[in-house]
């Protein structure tokens, strides 16, 4: 893999966006890898809609949690995901109210990564950006930098936090992942987070997944 | 500051009667204090509260006017069961008004203000502004400490645009965000990397309430997981 990687530099992820109080994070990670997908076949970035699957997947349970692998089967039925224009979020699951008419991007199947960090790192650069998990303890005080909790305090076996991998890199020597999140622009680095990379803290590694688009 | 409402506008002040618990906690503080802010070489106590009142402010602001009277005791002793001096050497040395700041949740106490003037004298004079009357014991730091937090907590509100119902709720988000400054401090303690941990808009909220609202327990159930083809490696450089 090349040192350091971000998709950000090459147009395939789109604005921080914010799940509000609801437990959505496993929609927001799924589209923005779909969102990246659908920009390497295509060439055009697409904002795609969360609510879409916080109303319409019946595999997950909207704002108390989901899973990504039920989220991509959920779309692969439902036929693909519609614009945030379209079918903007409001935090709230509603009754369904998708229109295959309105679909802008679909998927075929999707995978589940390597838990080698290393391996991680030459899928995203080469494939583009990864939803993934975490345990999110150390997230809800984090400011800025590259965080490196004790592992007392990031257990990788409660993962609790989907979120999306748009890069890797280092900083002053420290290896990092950069971390979209989607908790609004006012959280951490203008929405992201950065986590130590290269021990498989808090988990990052257990729960790597993409879509494919063909 | 300390006069400027945090919450919302302080209640109307209510009279208290002699035996309201809180009074009497706030009398026996504003007496510590006292003491330690005089020369002589008797305790002075108490002797009859003349009025007294409490407004909610942040806290409870206690109004004492109070007679205070020589003790048999010397300072030193450091006994709290003196005696007064029998009625006729009983010599009523000063009225005081003083002002407690009273922070329940924190187990803190401030004295805001002191006035005092002999038994004879109509009106208070201010002997000793607060700063005067107290060393810089552990307790003072703990005050300052105290103004410090909730300056943090009023920052925070006003930059998270946090609006709370009632005084108890904001009381109650005071008390976790305390809490979490210093889950945030043990975290900056020990990372091991460059992260700064601090008052994020996530921080008047419990673990247990930031996990509910904002997190994802079913990511950890394996079970639940349906299997998905693994991926190829990356063939490339």
């Amino acid at each position: 893999a090349p040192d350091s990687w971000d998709w950000r530099d090459h147009g395939a992820v789109t604005s921080v966006k914010n799940q509000g109080m609801c437990g959505s994070c496993w929609a927001f990670s799924v589209t923005g890898n779909i969102e990246g997908q659908w920009f390497l076949k295509n060439g055009t970035l697409v904002s795609l809609s969360e609510q879409e699957l916080v109303d319409c997947d019946k595999l997950d349970n909207a704002c108390r949690g989901g899973l990504p692998s039920n989220a991509y089967a959920s779309i692969e039925t439902l036929g693909g995901l519609e614009t945030e224009a379209d079918y903007s979020y409001t935090g709230h699951k509603a009754s369904c109210d998708f229109t295959s008419k309105k679909v802008v991007a679909y998927i075929n199947s999707s995978l589940e990564l390597s838990k080698d960090e290393k391996e991680i790192a030459a899928w995203l650069a080469e494939n583009g950006p990864v939803s993934v998990a975490l345990n999110a303890f150390a997230m809800q005080f984090y400011k800025k930098g590259v965080s490196h909790p004790l592992r007392i305090f990031c257990n990788p076996w409660m993962i609790d936090h989907a979120v999306l991998l748009v890069g890797y890199g280092e900083r002053k020597g420290i290896p990092f992942w950069a971390i979209k999140n989607s908790w609004g622009e006012d959280y951490g680095e203008q929405g992201y987070y950065n986590l130590y990379r290269g021990s498989k803290l808090c988990g990052i590694n257990q729960m790597g997944s993409s879509a494919v688009v063909n | 500051d300390l006069d400027r409402p945090l919450f919302g506008p302080p209640g109307s002040p209510v009279k208290l009667l002699d035996s309201d618990p809180g009074l009497k906690k706030a009398v026996l503080f504003a007496e510590e204090r006292y003491n330690l802010g005089t020369n002589a070489m008797h305790l002075r106590r108490v002797s009859r509260i003349i009025s007294a009142s409490k407004q909610l402010v942040k806290g409870i602001r206690y109004t004492i006017t109070a007679e205070l009277s020589n003790t048999q005791c010397k300072k030193s002793s450091m006994l709290r069961t003196c005696d007064f001096y029998p009625e006729s050497h009983k010599l009523k040395t000063e009225v005081c008004l003083f002002e407690v700041w009273d922070i329940p949740w924190q187990g803190s106490s401030t004295l805001l203000r002191q006035k005092c003037h002999p038994a004879a004298e109509s009106s208070p004079k201010e002997t000793n502004s607060v700063d005067e009357l107290v060393p810089p014991t552990s307790q003072a730091l703990q005050e300052q400490e105290s103004v410090k937090l909730l300056g943090m907590f009023k920052e925070f509100m006003v930059k998270y645009n946090k609006g709370y119902r009632t005084q108890e709720e904001a009381d109650q988000r005071l008390q976790i965000f305390h809490q979490n400054l210093k889950t945030a401090e043990k975290l900056q303690s020990l990372d091991q990397g460059s992260a700064e941990y601090g008052v994020t808009k996530f921080s008047d909220l419990t673990e247990e309430e930031f996990s509910s609202i904002y997190l994802n327990p079913l990511l950890s159930q394996r079970n639940l997981h349906r299997p998905m083809k693994p991926a190829a490696p990356a063939r490339g450089p």
